[in-house]
């Protein structure tokens, strides 16, 4: 059965996409075999990985209302041993169109459900919301990872978040776990970056994973040209640092 | 009446609630009356004008869901001229409680139109999607402005929001207008920076403002404080920016 991850957190821009890009690309790096789901309408995951938006259908739209199974949504990537189910616009429509479906909270987890075995891992991308996009892949996951902007309005919102995880894993998804707090956009020649991962140590103790993330330009450059920094610039201190995520995650998997 | 403007995109980060911060202090500062609503449930407009969470009471929610007046949920700010309407998480409710409403989408308008004589301006910062707070912004508002990151992520979502904007104005709000588009977080030391604001000349044309606002590490320092940056360090680059796009903008309004 293949362990799923949601990639969460409602503050904007704070490297939800990123992180799900080159984890996933990480992962399929040591040999793992990875799917990825785009479960934002802005499919900035999907661009990241050089999906043309004509190239997308049938989408994650189309298997989360139903219209496709997993298999015929999953497309290979540039990265060997990556999949993806991309994104398209459509998906913003998801959330007014399933309001009267009492498992709307579930079509994700049963479109999941019906055929994730090929796969060793799935990361699922979130949107900056709590909305119902969110709570699908909340209710479809095993873990959760939070990516944390190191500025101060990031820090604000992460209580709110967790409490939303209690919930969701208190009425929706009994085994919902966080796995970790990574800090991203770390820029060692500024204060507040050390003052918000202090202040993110001394709040989540030991669910502040080790691996930091560097604010580092090649990351920002990549999409451009529509590959993880990881295939963009290997030797670069971003990619460096998310492959040591990988290996952090994959350890903490094996003893919990 | 109150000139209404929403600061919108629904891509996360790029400074929505910065430059609806700063923007309306140094419209303050010129004498102008001012008032900011914060509709968006993450309270970061809220905070970063000083307003403890246990100081909003009633808040853009009460507003928008028609338990209070605006004249009941408006609240001084430390920056004398800026009133604000501030928020709390309460407000993540409000999108599925108005599902059945009919006029769902006229709530923040009606509410302003019952009093909003008397400030000059009113400032709106929306969450980071596309869902009905932000439907409600716009069709509360006279115009709306986009801030725009310089990042590549940040581009592709433009043409979308561009095409919502528009819908709203065919189907909700005929005065709708676009006041314009910001760059924001331009770093002169990338190149990225200097491509994403040729691309953004280039398909915008008269629609990008001149001014740009600098990426600044006391822009993000100052909510720490609880202050604008512009009562932060009134000296600092983006201090000085956002003071001339205050000036474009009030230039801007004059002529049209
Ligand atoms: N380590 C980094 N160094 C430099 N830039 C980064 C880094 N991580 C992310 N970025 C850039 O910051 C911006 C925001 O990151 P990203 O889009 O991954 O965040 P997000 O949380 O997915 O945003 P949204 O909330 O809109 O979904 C992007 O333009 C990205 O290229
Ligand atoms: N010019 C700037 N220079 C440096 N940092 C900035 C600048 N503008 C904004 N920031 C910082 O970048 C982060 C994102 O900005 P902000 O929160 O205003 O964006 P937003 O679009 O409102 O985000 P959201 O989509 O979550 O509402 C914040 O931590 C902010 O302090
Ligand atoms: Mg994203
Ligand atoms: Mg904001």
């Amino acid at each position: 059965r293949a362990r799923i991850l949601a990639i969460a957190n409602q503050k904007g821009g704070v490297g939800k996409t990123t992180t799900a890009i080159n984890l996933a690309t990480a992962l399929a790096a040591v040999g793992r075999r990875v799917l990825l789901v785009d479960l934002d309408p802005q499919g900035n995951a999907s661009t990241g990985l050089g999906l043309a938006p004509s190239a997308r259908a049938p989408d994650s739209y189309d298997l989360v209302i139903g219209r496709a199974s997993l298999a015929a949504a999953r497309r290979r990537t540039l990265v060997p041993g990556l999949d993806i189910v991309a994104a398209t616009n459509d998906l913003a429509g998801a959330e007014v169109e399933l309001v009267d479906d009492p498992r709307r909270g579930f079509r994700l987890h049963d479109a999941l459900a019906a055929g994730a075995g090929e796969w060793q891992h799935v990361l699922i991308d979130c949107p900056p919301s709590l909305g119902l996009l969110t709570v699908n892949a909340l209710t479809a996951a095993d873990g959760v990872l939070v990516p944390l902007q190191c500025e101060f309005f990031a820090l604000e919102g992460l209580s709110q978040l967790l409490r939303t995880i209690e919930r969701v894993r208190a009425s929706l998804n009994p085994r919902l776990t966080l796995n970790g707090v990574v800090l991203t956009m770390y820029d060692r020649r500024n204060n507040l970056s050390e003052q918000v991962a202090r202040d993110a140590r001394h709040h989540l103790g030991g669910r502040l994973l080790s691996t930091v993330i560097p604010r580092n330009v090649r990351v920002s450059e990549a999409p451009s040209h529509g590959k993880p920094v990881l295939l963009y610039d290997l030797r670069c201190p971003a990619s460096v640092a998310y492959a040591q995520l990988a290996a952090e995650l994959l350890r903490r998997e094996r003893v919990s």
